[in-house]
């Protein structure tokens, strides 16, 4: 049950574009799936890419990818890019008799040599559609078990091979592999891998888009939950899921992205290594290394780069917080909330009264240390309060100040795109404190709070 | 929620992950916008996108045909001000409103709750074997003024932190409930007056519960929403 989909790579919101001219294999039709363009251009020789738009699904089939001279990738949303694999991959499959990329020098560093020429050296393997003997491009049309080789232009070196690498050696393994972006697309048992933007012939969870830092992309293996190694879907309707052969890397045994903390916990806590062993509501945790009460795979062994010692709340499955199984029978797992969280604010250097409506002074970064946007300025958020607004609150090039007598203090909107306004990196001046209102303030509530709240009649 | 009932709260939501597995409770307090805590996310610009927030269902796990159950996806989350402990979860359309799902009122900005006014707290979250843990549960308790909750918790009370009585028995929030309101009732309507936050142990009696004040947090609030 394998898609034709399956030999391709997908970019998506990009198309191919040739600057040297516009031809393509065929008329671009529309109303057809994405698989039936994956089908025809399968199907074709010299097809090796097609842009399937989403808006007309329709597709153009492509003799070029993105290697190919004249040709550039260019964004555009309504596209997304599929190019066969064995003309994109910079690792070969099997022995690499597939293998079309555009590595053209040896292991040493010699020149390969033109597959239509005889000299320097003569040989009998002549150029066809069919077995990619193109320029001086690194193939295998004889099945050699060292993979892509070429014949050289030195006189004295007839041969060579070009020490390009098995997808399953070219990256290695580093801790589980949670960060694994390689392009092993097979199991361990040699099944074909279900694209993880499929949903056949297995139904799962993973889809691409709720998991965008996970990287599933096409088929290949990887590891979005915490597994002990890489895995994937099979093609095989009988075989829900297998692990994948990747070598392991020698001296890894960290995650590189993660930052080590004891006193706190920084994003997710996946490098919290500190010694709180209860969860947030006291429970007692049970030792990583024990089957009792609770059952589990996370076994300090196998996850020897999560710091599951002992039995200190971690994040070994990239969890929102660091967590533990409990020592409660009934309490499966629990998270250690009352772990701090390390504190990302930048240093303070000013003060403000009051609420700081006054404050004229000349901080202009937020709390986390992002740049305010001036004032004046349309980008990259549209200011609803500004100089013209405003005109006597003193807003000034992109100094933090409180035009709306804000109780939390002088903010400002900021550089980042995502953030639209936040608060400054300035604290209440000492002494300062703020009224309360006790008691009836005379609010009257509308549309809100208000709930069906049936009786049930006691009555027999 | 250890001890307490079975309940209606239509404005408490539960924040879901991308496995759709329960992990906090929040608040709805516009049609389109949840409170909840920042101890629920692991980042202020956590990438969000596969939470969703469901809303209109009674059950920790409804069936997919459950008539009532509303799923939204979060398309932004926005923290609050220092100390705060909040959060405001955008979701991506706005919640259709009916005798399941209602938006809570927000309290008068800087607004002080008086003593033994009634209030309640609801959520999914772990029941310490209280029973109903399938079902939304709540639990009554009344309000004390930080003064007192400060003589048992030793002046760690801030002025922006609310305080309900201490039980005789153990009832109170516990893990998967962070993020859920404290609702007090004023006139007919129920009011947001706090969030549920991590505490020290799980409706410990004896002990006052702190929560989030709501009311120092409001102008963030409607700013955050207008903005």
């Amino acid at each position: 049950q394998r898609s034709p989909l399956n030999d391709y790579q997908r970019s998506k919101g990009v198309e191919l574009v040739n600057s040297a001219h516009s031809t393509f294999l065929a008329n671009e039709e529309f109303n057809i799936h994405v698989e039936e363009c994956a089908k025809r251009c399968s199907e074709l020789l010299d097809c090796r890419a097609f842009d399937y738009n989403w808006k007309t699904q329709g597709c153009q089939l492509l003799p070029w990818t993105q290697h190919s001279a004249h040709i550039h990738i260019q964004r555009n949303v309504l596209f997304d890019l599929y190019q066969k694999k064995d003309y994109v991959r910079d690792c070969f499959m099997g022995n690499g008799v597939s293998y079309r990329g555009t590595i053209s020098k040896t292991e040493k560093g010699k020149t390969c040599q033109q597959w239509r020429l005889k000299s320097p050296h003569d040989h009998r393997h002549t150029p066809n559609p069919r077995n990619g003997l193109e320029e001086n491009f690194c193939r295998n049309p004889d099945s050699d078990q060292q993979g892509p080789w070429c014949y050289t232009t030195d006189p004295a070196k007839r041969y060579e091979v070009c020490g390009i690498k098995r997808c399953e050696a070219a990256v290695c393994l580093s801790c589980n592999g949670e960060d694994y972006r390689g392009l092993v697309d097979h199991t361990e048992s040699g099944r074909e891998c279900q694209r993880w933007d499929l949903q056949t012939p297995h139904k799962h969870l993973f889809r691409p888009e709720k998991y965008p830092d996970k990287s599933l992309d096409d088929n290949y293996c990887r590891n979005p939950d915490s597994s002990e190694r890489p895995w994937c879907y099979t093609t095989d309707p009988n075989i829900n899921r297998e692990y994948c052969h990747i070598h392991k890397c020698t001296d890894k045994k960290r995650l590189h992205h993660v930052e080590i903390t004891h006193g706190c916990f920084k994003r997710k806590g996946e490098g919290y290594r500190g010694k709180v062993n209860v969860t947030t509501s006291g429970i007692p945790c049970q030792h990583w290394g024990a089957q009792t009460p609770h059952r589990h795979h996370f076994l300090p062994q196998k996850y020897q780069c999560k710091g599951l010692e002992e039995n200190y709340c971690r994040n070994p499955d990239g969890s929102e917080a660091p967590w533990c199984f409990t020592t409660l029978p009934g309490m499966r797992v629990a998270f250690c909330f009352q772990i701090k969280r390390c504190t990302d604010d930048v240093e303070v250097e000013d003060c403000y009264n009051g609420y700081g409506e006054l404050y004229n002074g000349y901080i202009s970064k937020t709390r986390k240390g992002i740049t305010c946007q001036k004032w004046s300025e349309q980008l990259p958020h549209k200011p609803h309060i500004s100089p013209v607004t405003h005109p006597s609150a003193g807003l000034e090039e992109n100094y933090c100040r409180n035009p709306d007598r804000d109780s939390h203090g002088p903010w400002c909107y900021t550089m980042d795109p995502k953030t639209q306004f936040d608060y400054c990196a300035i604290k209440p001046c000492a002494g300062d404190s703020k009224p309360f209102a006790i008691g009836d303030t005379g609010v009257i509530f509308d549309e809100c709070g208000k709930r069906d709240n049936r009786v049930i009649s006691k009555a027999r | 929620i250890v001890g307490g009932h079975p309940g209606n709260s239509p404005w408490t939501v539960s924040l879901r992950n991308r496995e759709g597995v329960h992990f906090c409770g929040g608040s709805l307090v516009n049609e389109q916008w949840v409170i909840s805590t920042r101890q629920c996310f692991s980042s202020c610009d956590a990438d969000l996108s596969g939470y969703e927030v469901w809303l209109g269902t009674l059950f920790k796990n409804p069936t997919s045909s459950d008539p009532e159950k509303q799923v939204i996806s979060i398309s932004k989350i926005v923290c609050g001000p220092s100390e705060s402990h909040l959060v405001m979860l955008k979701l991506e359309r706005p919640a259709l409103l009916n005798s399941r799902v209602a938006i809570i009122c927000l309290p008068p900005e800087r607004y002080i709750v008086p003593e033994d006014t009634e209030c309640e707290i609801a959520g999914w979250g772990e029941t310490r074997g209280t029973g109903n843990e399938n079902v939304l549960k709540v639990a009554m308790f009344s309000i004390i003024s930080n003064d007192e909750c400060n003589i048992v918790h030793k002046g760690r009370v801030k002025e922006n932190e609310i305080c309900t009585k201490a039980m005789a028995v153990e009832v109170g929030a516990c893990e998967g409930d962070y993020g859920g309101p404290l609702a007090c009732l004023t006139l007919d309507c129920w009011v947001l007056e706090g969030v549920i936050i991590p505490g020290r142990g799980c409706g410990r009696k004896g002990q006052p519960a702190i929560f989030i004040r709501v009311s120092v947090y409001v102008d963030w609030i409607n700013k955050v929403m207008k903005m």
